[in-house]
């Protein structure tokens, strides 16, 4: 196993994703790629939004190929923009927006941070924000923190 | 010494800061 994939098994971020428990895989940010688990994690965060047949419009087996993964990631990106803007009623600031062919194309970790960043605020902020946050709660505590300052750095670049 | 109580410090503001978040309305986490 590379040192990059090991890093990356242990990043506090994809251990909160892991919780969630979804058939799509997870376990490293190249997994995440093809944007399935991340669309099955924001279906357990608001299943009334991100809803059995939204998720069905992402496309499960991408495989390597990157223009099925865009695809999938801007269908996410798109839901979850208006989720910021509809639901939780304040829009998303530019520098928090992923870019997304970055993330389907050369499986870029920093993007793919800024995603999972966003399904973090969606979390934390929805309804069942509740269940998500005692959740986080039961993680070890250097898991807590690394999600804490996640979200402060999302809460910071808040529009006001 | 501050390295001692670094664990339970770590671990109050922890706890404050998610609780914080517990409390806040939902839809506005700032």
């Amino acid at each position: 196993m590379s040192v990059r994939r090991r890093e990356e098994q242990s990043d506090p971020l994809l251990t909160w994703m892991q919780t969630f428990q979804v058939s799509g895989p997870c376990s490293s940010y190249e997994d995440l790629t093809g944007g399935v688990a991340i669309a099955q994690v924001l279906h357990v965060v608001d299943p009334t939004w991100f809803n059995e047949t939204w998720v069905m419009r992402i496309k499960p087996d991408t495989g390597d190929n990157w223009r099925m993964k865009v695809n999938n990631l801007k269908k996410v990106l798109q839901s979850v923009l208006e989720y910021y803007q509809d639901v939780l009623g304040h829009p998303v600031s530019e520098d928090r927006i992923p870019d997304v062919a970055l993330i389907g194309e050369f499986s870029n970790t920093a993007e793919l941070r800024k995603m999972v960043q966003l399904v973090l605020g969606c979390a934390i902020s929805c309804d069942k924000k509740e269940e998500h946050i005692q959740q986080i709660m039961t993680l070890g505590e250097s898991v807590q923190q690394a999600v804490m300052e996640s979200i402060q750095e999302l809460l910071s670049k808040e529009p006001s | 010494d501050p390295n001692m109580k670094a664990g339970t410090t770590s671990e109050g503001v922890l706890a404050n800061f998610f609780n914080s978040l517990l409390s806040k309305k939902t839809g506005s986490p700032g």
